[in-house]
């Protein structure tokens, strides 16, 4: 465990822990994609198969646990809850994720490091992942005033994917063999969908402007 | 070792 993978472990769970909050305190899902959060919640489904047959350490499986409960606890809420589900922006949260599951899933089956059900449902996590911030990024486009919590939940879920960049990079010098082609290159095109949120909202930031994605 | 062949990050 080195510092990057710790920091963008914490920023992660700081990322799910301000939506949740939200979504708690406020009864309010305004802004915020049911899709992603969907996919989210199948990404860490399928990801973490091996909870229970492969203990790699306490941390691990505590913060598995963490990632499971919390996304699908927030789709719960966005589905179920007689409040919140009724601030979801149903009309314009239109991104049709099915299309991007199955290409995922294809390319899970084509693509990863040994043909077995465990392996190729991690291939297809890792993928899935990688854009499952797309239809959280369009709906942000569509929303007018976008809140900051919102705002913060997507530059944190950002920001977790840039630490794990330089982890991978000082396993790489540190580790002999440390090489996991298909996370670097899909995490490297997941931190790549947010270039342009992370330009708009730190230029927001420094101008103190509310957060505007240009359609 | 076991955790080699393993995914050892979240």
């Amino acid at each position: 465990m080195n510092l990057f993978r710790l920091a963008g472990d914490m920023t992660h769970l700081v990322s799910v822990v301000v939506l949740l909050l939200k979504i708690h305190t406020i009864k309010s899902c305004a802004g915020v994609s049911l899709k992603t959060q969907e996919l989210y919640a199948l990404v860490f489904a399928a990801r973490y198969l091996d909870l229970f047959v492969h203990f790699v350490s306490l941390y691990n499986t505590v913060m598995k646990l963490v990632f499971l409960a919390s996304s699908f606890t927030i789709v719960w809420y966005m589905r179920r809850h007689k409040i919140v589900r009724r601030t979801y922006d149903k009309e314009h949260d239109t991104f049709r994720h099915h299309f991007i599951v199955l290409p995922c899933l294809v390319l899970g089956l084509l693509l990863n490091e040994k043909f077995t059900f465990r392996e190729v449902m991690w291939a297809f996590s890792i993928y899935l992942e990688a854009v499952a911030i797309l239809p959280q990024l369009v709906l942000l486009q569509r929303t007018r005033n976008i809140d900051n919590l919102t705002a913060q939940y997507v530059f944190f879920l950002g920001a977790y994917r840039v630490l794990y960049i330089f982890n991978w990079i000082y396993r790489y010098f540190t580790e002999p063999h440390f090489v996991h082609w298909i996370s670097w290159i899909a995490g490297i095109v997941q931190t790549l969908l947010y270039g342009d949120f992370f330009y708009y909202y730190i230029l927001s930031w420094k101008n103190n402007v509310k957060l505007e994605l240009p359609a | 070792s076991a955790s080699q062949d393993h995914h050892d990050e979240l």
